[in-house]
């Protein structure tokens, strides 16, 4: 502008000109943005799924360097900003976003960063939990996508309709699938005097393949009585996760992936994104049988902190390249019993970065 | 980001049954709001 108003030779109407033609174009595909959400919102209350349809955006999402886009924006929203600044930035993320300011635990002051405000915990009593002991409740705050029962030798889950995934590369390699269903279920006299849980405990355990060297399969058979449910959160919701039921979880597994968005269009445009992008996946067993709970990143989320196992690092530059994807698997100890988690306790945290 | 949950639902079998049977009902619907400690099924 300077040298352009002081006569350096320059077009003096091409700064503003650029600027104006920017923000007139961003305006444009903003419009054109919420143009297609409400299109797609009328398709979903008419009863019309949209199929899987790639797209060269989501061609270029892949060759974007997500990581470390997340990592900067970690770090970028991990900035300690001025007390008097923090309620307006809150208020204007929970304005954007759709969140409750009033179920923050701490006044807006409190939070240091937006980070911080991100990962906020609630007051008490702000999500009490369904008591029913034959109640599965839901582990976080969020949108459902998809529930419904797994059948056959190789269950699939659709990531939208025309595209699907299999549980077994979503869990581990070798996860749930298949599992030993004769002979096994229950025990002889001996097992009588224990809890219905401390039963299925200890049985789901050794039915379980949850990993070759835990034990040793008797036989197999395609696996019955599994279900599924696939939990959105979308950026204004609350981010912890809790334990829908009372478990134990005896295998940690963290897949190192991709952070691609898990946002609408990307479940419908990007093919693989559960089973390849970062996630943790606990797996366990509760009075009904196995259990397993994956948390996925996303770029704008990146990372995940496991309450369970503080030390756990994700979201980490990857030197690697990620084409095979092995997880890193922990058994908890003690081997056969592992951690014991009750209904509504926290479990993990999504964090940005 | 988002959750993925699986899991069994097997009843307990009594004495005279040969097979526990998969009894799990969801009580919510694709596109609903649910928050942490709401049943997603019983």
């Amino acid at each position: 502008f300077s040298s352009a108003s002081n006569g350096g030779g320059g077009n003096p109407f091409l700064m503003p000109g650029a600027t104006v033609a920017t923000i007139l174009m961003l305006g444009a595909l903003h419009v054109r943005r919420m143009y297609n959400d409400k299109k797609i919102e009328e398709a979903r209350e008419r009863g019309i799924e949209l199929e899987f349809q790639p797209d060269a955006k989501a061609a270029f999402m892949r060759l974007l360097p997500l990581r470390p886009i997340s990592r900067l924006w970690g770090s970028m929203t991990s900035v300690e900003l001025p007390v008097w600044l923090r309620p307006h930035v809150y208020r204007a993320w929970a304005r954007a976003f759709h969140s409750n300011l009033e179920e923050a635990a701490f006044p807006l002051e409190g939070y240091a960063s937006l980070q911080e405000f991100f990962v906020r915990t609630l007051k008490e009593g702000s999500r009490p939990i369904d008591p029913d002991p034959q109640c599965l409740v839901s582990p976080v705050d969020g949108t459902i996508l998809r529930f419904g029962e797994l059948k056959g030798v190789r269950p699939m889950i659709d990531q939208v309709k025309g595209f699907s995934y299999s549980v077994s590369a979503l869990l581990g390699a070798s996860s749930f699938l298949p599992l030993i269903t004769e002979g096994s279920v229950h025990e002889g006299s001996s097992e009588e005097d224990k809890t219905p849980t401390e039963k299925s405990k200890k049985t789901s355990w050794r039915i379980s393949l949850a990993s070759p060297k835990v034990q040793d399969p008797v036989s197999v058979s395609p696996v019955t009585g599994l279900f599924y449910c696939v939990i959105y959160l979308k950026p204004g919701d609350y981010h912890r996760v809790h334990s829908p039921v009372d478990w134990s979880v005896l295998v940690r597994r963290h897949f190192s992936g991709h952070l691609l968005p898990l946002n609408e269009r990307a479940t419908r445009t990007i093919s693989n994104l559960y089973v390849e992008n970062e996630r943790v996946v606990l797996e366990g067993a509760w009075q009904g049988g196995l259990m397993a709970m994956a948390a996925i990143g996303a770029t704008n989320v990146g990372s995940i902190k496991l309450f369970t196992e503080p030390d756990l690092r994700t979201n980490q530059p990857i030197r690697k390249s990620l084409h095979v994807q092995q997880p890193e698997e922990r058994i908890y100890e003690p081997e056969g019993v592992g951690m014991m988690i009750k209904k509504g306790n926290e479990v993990a945290a999504f964090n940005m970065g | 980001s988002t959750v993925v949950l699986v899991f069994q639902a097997q009843a307990p079998k009594s004495s005279n049954e040969e097979d526990s049977s998969p009894e799990f009902n969801f009580c919510v619907k694709r596109g609903d709001r649910i928050r942490v400690g709401e049943a997603l099924g019983r």
